[in-house]
């Protein structure tokens, strides 16, 4: 429930009139998504250019990197590409009925991988190290 | 800088930053890579350090881990592949590693330091280490050049050492690490296994007195490094001797307060 209800009421899932309103959602999603193109949770271009902050003269490799970002919408019914998480579904199901109290879960990375830098440091020794969870490789509904 | 995709309405809003965001922004880059500042290194001795033996590594990983095809593999010590390589030894090294540091010879290049028993001595500066790194491997290398052929089949002793005391403090103390027997005509790098001296040069960096490196011929006499052809000093700099360190991190990087 939306209200932070505690217990569970026990005669809550054998009421008939659930079943109805759960049937009046899945319509009225059916006829909302048709209406709104708005764009599902996908992966986006965004480079970060260490040439441009003028790094070159210490950072030896590589120039800059593609991070890429997650944005997109997580409305119902969560699309197959999305890697809906299984909470991300009932959330959203609970967002479609309660708008205003449960938010639409987030689009955000759900796999990312390192990068590797090769770079001088003060006494021109040279060192690479690869730093983790730099790179977006899948996003996903969370 | 930071390019966005202009397809999809974005909520980057592009602004001329002022300086003092500029200088935040690139903190927060360095803090990512590690780094409490921006390094300047001096442009003459960016190249004391093997760079391009590194970038060879950088290479090797960039193609994500799968060592590619064409990738230039050397038999243990010799090989006509020319003055940078990179083992398949390395190639383990560095899949276990999070971090690899190749160092300066700290002994000025042009500078004949012979040691009492004319070996040749080198040192590194292993005190920038980032903490919480544990050497994992390490290697000292230094190329041997083809001579011609007035030793042709003359083989020598090449020997490295780890000193452990040296004057005025007291008598000069070697500890033998490795030595390796090379042929007068062959050429490429020598490859020095020094993981256990890193370890402790990184533990007690006072007990860091560099190392050093004997030539001999096989009857004991000692023999200018030079002259069979190993490379130091005025040589090619991408022929110069240097240091190379695997490490594996904790990796756990605490975020200070913003």
């Amino acid at each position: 429930s939306a209200h932070g209800h505690k217990g569970r009421n026990p005669n809550r899932s054998k009421n008939p009139k659930n079943a109805q309103d759960a049937l009046k959602v899945a319509e009225a999603a059916a006829e909302t998504l048709s209406t709104d193109p708005k764009q599902g949770c996908k992966k986006h271009e965004l480079y970060v250019s260490f040439r441009d902050l003028g790094w070159q003269d210490w950072i030896i490799a590589p120039e800059g990197y593609a991070a890429y970002y997650c944005q997109g919408e997580c409305a119902f019914p969560l699309n197959s590409y999305m890697n809906a998480t299984n909470h991300a579904i009932v959330q959203t199901l609970v967002h479609f009925i309660n708008p205003e109290t449960v938010p639409k879960p987030c689009c955000a990375p759900t796999q990312l991988h390192g990068i590797s830098v090769l770079y001088f440091d003060d006494s021109s020794n040279v060192i690479l190290k690869k730093y983790r969870n730099m790179v977006v490789r899948a996003c996903g509904c969370h | 800088n930071i390019t966005l995709d202009n397809e999809v309405h974005s909520s980057f809003i592009q602004r001329r930053l002022r300086s003092q965001e500029r200088r935040e922004m690139q903190r927060e880059i360095l803090s990512i890579l590690g780094l409490p500042h921006r390094p300047r290194p001096h442009i003459y001795t960016k190249q004391n350090a093997a760079p391009m033996f590194m970038l060879d590594l950088y290479n090797a990983i960039s193609t994500d881990g799968q060592q590619p095809a064409g990738f230039s593999y050397y038999k243990p010590v010799f090989t006509t592949q020319g003055p940078r390589m990179v083992t398949q030894q390395n190639s383990i090294f560095l899949n276990d590693a999070n971090m690899v540091m190749s160092f300066v010879n700290l002994v000025e290049l042009d500078q004949d330091v012979l040691s009492s028993r004319h070996n040749r001595e080198f040192r590194f500066d292993l005190s920038r280490i980032p903490e919480g790194e544990a050497v994992s491997a390490a290697e000292f290398r230094i190329y041997k050049d083809y001579i011609g052929e007035h030793y042709e089949n003359e083989t020598f002793h090449v020997s490295v050492y780890q000193v452990l005391q040296e004057p005025p403090d007291s008598e000069e103390d070697l500890f033998l690490l490795d030595t390796r027997v090379v042929w007068a005509i062959e050429e490429g790098w020598l490859v020095f296994d020094i993981t256990a001296t890193s370890n402790q040069w990184v533990v007690n960096l006072d007990q860091n007195l560099g190392l050093q490196l004997a030539l001999e011929s096989m009857d004991g006499q000692s023999v200018n490094p030079r002259l069979v052809g190993l490379v130091w000093g005025r040589g090619p700099r991408d022929k110069q001797p240097f240091m190379v360190a695997f490490f594996k991190g904790t990796e756990v990087r605490l975020r200070s307060v913003r």
